[in-house]
C-alpha cells in the first residue's frame, strides 16, 4: 500500500 | 494603487472555476509585473500556482505591491454574475478589479461591451489570510508529456469509475495511465502523435528517463476543471517532484497545479 505525500516536503517555506 | 481592466473577463472566471474547489481562501498577489496566487489544498497534497501577466490585461496599473486576501468561492459567486446576466455578454464582458484604499474590500465592475449604459457593481470583503509561499525550484524532469487538454480530461474521468489512484508511466512506448479498483483495471497507452491536423492535437512525449508515478485521482480531475482554458495540458513528472499540471493562459501566463505523488508506505 501507498501513502499520500505532501507537498511540504518537496517544496519548502520561503 | 492597483487597477486592471480584463477585456476577456470570462478568461478569469474560468480560473476560478479551476480552482476553488481546491483552494478555499487564497492571496492574490499584485505587482507591476502581474496577478499572481500561490495556494495549497487544505491537506497540503496539491498545491496551485496561477500567473497573469500584466501585459494580458488591457489596463494595468499597480503603483505598490499588494496583496488581497479573497474566499475564492465568494469571487466566483461575483464572477458568475457577468455571465448570468443577459445583457452582459458573457464572452466579453469588461472587467475591473479595483480594491478600496484601506484594501478591507475589492470592487468588481462588470461593463458590457454592447450596451455600455449599463454597468454592475460587486464590492467583496477581503479577508487576512496568512498564507505560506513555497519556493518552487527549477528542475530537469525526467518526462514531460504534452497532449490534448480534453483527452486527459476524459482519461481521469473515465479512470476514476473504475479506481482511486492513477500510475501515470512514461516509456519509450509512450504514456500510460493506469488503475485497479474493486472491478477490475484500466489501462490507456497514449503513444506520441505528431501527425494531426492541428498542433492542439498533438501528443508530445518528451523523455530523458523512465518514471513511473502514482497519484490520487481526486485530485487530477479537480485540475482538470482548467480544461477550459488550454486546448493543451503538459504533464511534468520526476520521480522526485511532485507533478506539475499546466495548463497555458493564452498570452498571459498560466495555471499550474502540483501533485505530491502517492509513495511506498
Amino acid at each position: 500500500d501507498r501513502k499520500q505525500g505532501n507537498i511540504l516536503s518537496f517544496f519548502k517555506r520561503v | 494603487m492597483l487597477e486592471l481592466r480584463l477585456v476577456q473577463g470570462s478568461l478569469l472566471k474560468k480560473v476560478l472555476e479551476s480552482i476553488k474547489d481546491l483552494v478555499n481562501d487564497a492571496n492574490f498577489d499584485c505587482s507591476a509585473t502581474g496577478f499572481s496566487l500561490q495556494a495549497m489544498d487544505s491537506s497540503h497534497v496539491a498545491l496551485v500556482a496561477l500567473l497573469l501577466r500584466s501585459e494580458g490585461f488591457e489596463h494595468y496599473r499597480c503603483d505598490r505591491n499588494m496583496s488581497m486576501g479573497m474566499n475564492l468561492n465568494n469571487m466566483a459567486k461575483m464572477l458568475k454574475c457577468a455571465g448570468n446576466d443577459d445583457i452582459i455578454t458573457p464572452s466579453r464582458p469588461m472587467m475591473a478589479v479595483t480594491p478600496s484604499p484601506s484594501c478591507s474590500k475589492v470592487q468588481v465592475r462588470f461593463t458590457c461591451c454592447f450596451a455600455q449604459d449599463k454597468i454592475a457593481d460587486f464590492e467583496m470583503k477581503l479577508m487576512d489570510i496568512d498564507s505560506e509561499h513555497l519556493g518552487i525550484p527549477e528542475a530537469e524532469y525526467h518526462a514531460i508529456v504534452r497532449m490534448p487538454s480534453s483527452e486527459f480530461s476524459r482519461i481521469c474521468k473515465d479512470l476514476s469509475s473504475i479506481g482511486d489512484t492513477v500510475v501515470i508511466s512514461v516509456t519509450k512506448e509512450g504514456v500510460r495511465f493506469s488503475t485497479r479498483g474493486d472491478i477490475g483495471t484500466a489501462n490507456v497507452v497514449c503513444r506520441q502523435n505528431t501527425t494531426v491536423d492541428k498542433p492542439e492535437e498533438a501528443t508530445i512525449i518528451e523523455m530523458n528517463e523512465p518514471v513511473s508515478l502514482t497519484f490520487a485521482l481526486r485530485y487530477m480531475n479537480s485540475f482538470t476543471k482548467a480544461t477550459p482554458l488550454s486546448n493543451t495540458v503538459t504533464i511534468s513528472l520526476s520521480s522526485e517532484l511532485p507533478v506539475v499540471v499546466e495548463y497555458k493562459i493564452a498570452e498571459m501566463g498560466y495555471v499550474r497545479f502540483y501533485l505530491a505523488p502517492k509513495i511506498e508506505d
